[in-house]
C-alpha cells in the first residue's frame, strides 16, 4: 500500500 | 473518521446541494464558472475511480459516486439545459496554466510512480487550484449573488476543516500525508480573501461586493 494516509479521505 | 472530517465532508456535500439549488430555482447558472466546474469533474474522476478497486466503506463509496455524478450533472446543466445563461466571455481564466503545472507536479511528487498514484496526486494538486477560475470571475465582475457566495463558503469550509482533521490524525494515528496537507493548506489559503468579505459583509446582511 502507498505510504499515504489520505487515500481513505475524500 | 473524526468529527472534523465528517463536518468537512458534509460541508462539501452541502456546497454542491446549494449550487444545484441555485441553478434550479433561478433557472440560471449566471455567476458560476464553467471552467471551475469542469476542473472538479476532472478532479473527482481522477481520484474517485479508485472506488472500482479500493473499498474503504459504504460512506466513502457513496460519497464518491455522489461527487462524480453531481459534478457531471452540473456540467450538463451548464452546457445544455441552461446554456443561454452561461457567459463564457467572463470565464476567461486559462486553465492550461493549472493543468500543466499540476501534471508536472504529480509526476514529481507521488507515493508510487504508477498511473493510479500519479492520478491521485494530480487530483490533489488540481483540486487545490480548481477554484481559481471561479474566484477570477468573481474578481472581474466584482459582485456575486448571496447564494453563490454561500456555495463558495461551504466549499472553502470543507477544505479548512480537513486541516484540523490532519492535525488530529497526526496525534491519534501518527500519520501525516505531506502531499495532501501541502495542497490542502494552499487550497484553504486561496479562500482567505473571499472568507474575509463573506464573513464581514454577506453574513452581516450586505451584498457581496469587492472593493474597486
Amino acid at each position: 500500500a502507498p505510504p499515504s494516509s489520505s487515500h481513505d479521505e475524500l | 473518521m473524526n468529527l472534523f472530517r465528517l463536518l468537512g465532508d458534509l460541508s462539501h456535500l452541502a456546497s454542491i446541494l446549494v449550487l444545484l439549488h441555485k441553478i434550479q430555482t433561478s433557472r440560471s447558472c449566471r455567476g458560476i464558472s464553467f471552467k471551475t466546474q469542469a476542473l472538479y469533474v476532472a478532479v473527482f474522476v481522477a481520484r474517485y475511480l479508485d472506488l472500482f478497486w479500493r473499498y474503504i466503506s459504504l460512506y466513502n463509496s457513496a460519497m464518491k459516486v455522489f461527487f462524480i455524478g453531481s459534478s457531471c450533472y452540473i456540467l450538463y446543466l451548464m452546457k445544455y439545459r441552461y446554456r443561454p445563461t452561461n457567459d463564457p466571455s467572463i470565464d476567461t481564466f486559462r486553465i492550461e496554466y493549472l493543468l500543466v503545472p499540476c501534471a508536472i507536479l504529480s509526476l514529481i511528487f507521488n507515493y508510487n510512480f504508477m498511473p493510479t498514484e500519479i492520478l491521485w496526486s494530480f487530483s490533489i494538486f488540481l483540486e487545490s487550484v480548481a477554484i481559481l477560475p471561479q474566484l477570477f470571475m468573481l474578481q472581474r465582475t466584482g459582485e456575486a449573488e448571496a447564494i453563490t457566495t454561500h456555495y463558495l463558503a461551504a466549499l472553502g469550509i470543507y477544505r479548512a476543516l480537513y486541516i484540523p482533521n490532519w492535525i488530529y490524525r497526526y496525534f491519534t494515528e501518527g500519520v501525516i500525508d505531506p502531499i495532501a496537507v501541502t495542497a490542502g493548506i494552499v487550497q484553504t489559503g486561496l479562500y482567505l480573501d473571499f472568507f474575509y468579505v463573506y464573513f464581514t459583509k454577506v453574513l452581516q446582511g450586505q451584498k457581496f461586493e469587492l472593493p474597486a
